[in-house]
């Protein structure tokens, strides 16, 4: 049924979602301390 | 630069905001059930569209970050190197500089045989004088002068021209003792040939070996000996006893001469 391949989509989309969350944040905390250092 | 980092992955609780399903016992079963499906659908969608935005949004400031990083992280580097060669010239520099401050004259370092050879000679020159130039046979390129605390007149440093082949290095400094003359210190032996004949009257001790002890005459140059004989012959002149004696002594010889 259509649910269930939305429901599936959604968690694949979901997922990708927290990976791009995790990066961004190691990305923006590398920047934050190199900032730091160049202060 | 700001970012929200506060992203909504998943909403956990997104399965609560779908219709609850009412048990129902009517014969409109069916299309009640359809509804649900449709409108659960709905809502599926709906979540999917604004986790793909925020997907597309954090794929976005993810670039954005990732570029300024790379851009700071260039400019790091940079500024490393430059530092880097700054600290690398001011060292040598200041390496340059001490290399006869940090060791006593007449003191080994012993780091390099270069260094055991450290010699002074001494060049008489007028007071007016402040080029601390002094005409020792050889060609010398200046790199540093300073004042130092026991001595009021600078201190000035050179290299040998042939440098870096020739490794020696003189400072020369007017003598706090005597402002008449000026004291070369000498590190290290030439490798090419030496001195011109043509060259100021010098004494060079050698105060690494012996001390005070004068032991080494540089070609075409006087001894303490000769510096001796000289105060001495001149003191002596002054003398009229003396001038007298050598009178009549050198005509003592000469009435000798003629008898014979």
């Amino acid at each position: 049924p259509p649910t269930n391949a939305l429901v599936e989509e959604l968690n694949r989309v979901s997922a990708e979602n927290k990976k791009l969350s995790e990066m961004l944040t190691l990305m923006y905390n590398n920047y934050n301390i190199l900032k730091k250092q160049l202060v | 630069m700001d970012y929200d980092l506060n992203t909504n992955p998943f909403d956990l609780h997104f399965s609560g905001k779908l219709p609850k399903r009412e048990p129902s016992d009517s014969g409109s079963e069916d299309v009640m059930r359809k509804w649900f499906v449709k409108d659960e659908t709905c809502m599926l969608q709906e979540e999917l569209t604004r986790v793909n935005s925020e997907n597309k949004k954090l794929t976005e400031t993810l670039a954005r970050v990732s570029e300024k990083y790379s851009e700071l992280q260039n400019l790091f580097k940079e500024l490393q190197s430059r530092e880097n060669v700054n600290f690398c010239n001011e060292r040598k520099r200041k390496q340059d500089r001490d290399e006869f401050v940090s060791s006593p004259i007449g003191i080994s370092c012993g780091g390099t045989v270069e260094k055991s050879t450290v010699s002074t000679a001494y060049f008489h020159a007028e007071k007016s004088d402040t080029s601390l130039t002094v005409k020792d046979g050889y060609q010398w390129r200046k790199y540093g002068q300073k004042i130092t605390r026991d001595n009021p007149s600078p201190r000035a440093y050179f290299r040998c021209s042939f440098s870096p082949s020739c490794l020696v290095k003189k400072k020369v400094q007017r003598s706090a003792e005597d402002p008449s003359f000026v004291v070369a210190t000498y590190e290290g032996t030439h490798n090419h040939p030496g001195p011109n004949a043509s060259v100021s009257r010098t004494v060079k001790l050698d105060l690494v070996q012996g001390g005070l002890e004068p032991v080494e005459e540089k070609k075409g140059r006087g001894t303490i000996q000769d510096v001796l004989v000289q105060q001495m012959a001149s003191s002596l002149t002054k003398d009229p006893k003396f001038t007298a004696a050598l009178a009549a002594a050198i005509s003592g010889r000469f009435i000798e001469q003629s008898r014979t």
